[in-house]
């Protein structure tokens, strides 16, 4: 049964490119077929995954703007069981362009019905805002991954997401779950850290992963060598605790 | 004679407000008269100055869709010499009127010249995006500080934000420059941030500020007690080196 999970923050730097391609590449470790589609025109997911930026290539742009069909789009990894339709988003026109191929909200939700069987989990890693491209990342959405770093900032940024999250499931996407709320870069020696941790648990009771993301040097250093850390260096406290989360997500979605 | 420095990097969490809050704090406690602008629709910035998030509070919003004089917009801040307009963008649908109001992309330029004998220095605090909103904020500034995270991702997700500058350069601004790269968040320990450094001073000879921010947990707590670093804990590694930021740009700016 084919779920599909956007990871999601107006806030930027707080994880999403990181949880989308660790949790992407250790889901495919636990042998489940996986599709990541960059949605962010920075295109850091492609990177990460080994995938490099080649003028060339085709990706979400085709899909928005040209009407490619997206299994035309998609690019297997060194990893098994990782495939990866990358961004192609060269320039500010492009993204303008892409912009307005999102205004049709649905567009990305449509598309998937061609891999419906072919893979377990399609995941989308968002950009950072509430743009048109955010939107129909959430509207193709099952539910919403949203990565919290345990700093001030990024706790107060949320009040236009969430209702921005209501205002999808009011008309274009019914069905649109907030999974969780992932703590990440997680210090436990800070007292920031443990007060961001009590305050969005207080806040949003049940809908806070048990596991959090500590800050992790492998994951800040595996993309340099193009590779997810869980091929980098699995030992790494970062790849394991999203290894740990690939599989709390597994039971909770493969035991309902 | 009045400076206007956009901070803005496409990348998200790379430190824009952080450096824009703080630089702007050092810059007043030096008696430069500053205006601080908030173009980010997640209002930190507003929040670090002290500036409660309050429904009622006017702000950028009010001149971009209901064109209201930019006088009537600014708030004065606790700390002297320092006045803020804060973004009160509330709203997915607030914001998409921020973004039809900015296709004038000279509505900012050309709110400015009323407050051009009042201030020393406006700084602009730009959302994490090439959105119409950052192209008025580069189009409206004489110079651009793109900070830069000490990271892998930060310093590969330049290609399209360079190219949107030099398009703004041809058009739209033909004065605006590089006032320089800032790295932030650099960790002397780690290889990751001398790599990066060396990386960029290659790439951008003479364009790299030689002051750099540390990752300084002052920093990342003083939002939460609504104060600049500088207010917060002005002996700090992370306050320290915004003031000497602040007074490299006083002396190249009133040198000259
Ligand atoms: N747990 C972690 N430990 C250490 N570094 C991390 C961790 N998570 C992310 N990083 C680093 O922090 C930076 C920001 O992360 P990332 O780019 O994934 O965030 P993002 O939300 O996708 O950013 P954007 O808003 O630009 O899309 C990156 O340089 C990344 O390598
Ligand atoms: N030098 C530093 N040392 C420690 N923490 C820092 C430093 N600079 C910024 N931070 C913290 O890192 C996070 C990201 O910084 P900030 O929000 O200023 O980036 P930004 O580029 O404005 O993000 P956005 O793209 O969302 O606008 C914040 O929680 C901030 O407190
Ligand atoms: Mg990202
Ligand atoms: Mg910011």
């Amino acid at each position: 049964m084919l779920k599909k999970i956007a990871i999601a923050s107006q806030k930027g730097g707080v994880g999403k490119t990181t949880t989308s391609v660790n949790l992407a590449a250790s889901l495919a470790i636990l042998e489940r077929r996986i599709l990541l589609i960059d949605l962010d025109p920075q295109g850091c997911a492609g990177i990460a995954c080994g995938i490099t930026n080649n003028r060339a290539m085709r990706g979400i742009y085709d899909l928005f703007v040209k009407k490619v069909p997206i299994v035309e789009l998609i690019y297997r990894t060194e990893i098994p069981y990782l495939d990866i339709i990358p961004a192609n988003i060269w320039s500010n026109i492009a993204e303008e362009e892409m912009v307005q191929g999102s205004k049709n909200r649905s567009i990305l939700a449509n598309s998937l019905y061609e891999v419906t069987f072919v893979y377990d989990y399609i995941l989308f890693d968002c950009p950072p805002s509430l743009s048109h491209i955010t939107v129909a990342g959430i509207t193709a959405a099952d539910s919403i991954i949203i990565p919290v770093q345990s700093e001030y900032y990024s706790y107060h940024a949320f009040e236009s997401f969430i209702k921005l999250i209501r205002t999808i499931r009011y008309g274009l996407n019914p069905s649109i779950e907030i999974e969780g709320f992932l703590l990440t870069m997680y210090d436990p020696r800070t007292r920031l850290s443990a007060n961001i941790k009590q305050k969005l648990r207080q806040r949003f009771p049940g809908k806070v992963f048990n596991i959090v993301i500590p800050r992790s040097a492998a994951l800040a250093e595996a993309p340099a060598y193009k590779q997810p850390a869980i091929l980098f260096n699995i030992s790494s406290a970062g790849a394991q605790a999203y290894l740990r989360l690939a599989e709390e997500i597994i039971t909770s979605e493969e035991k309902s």
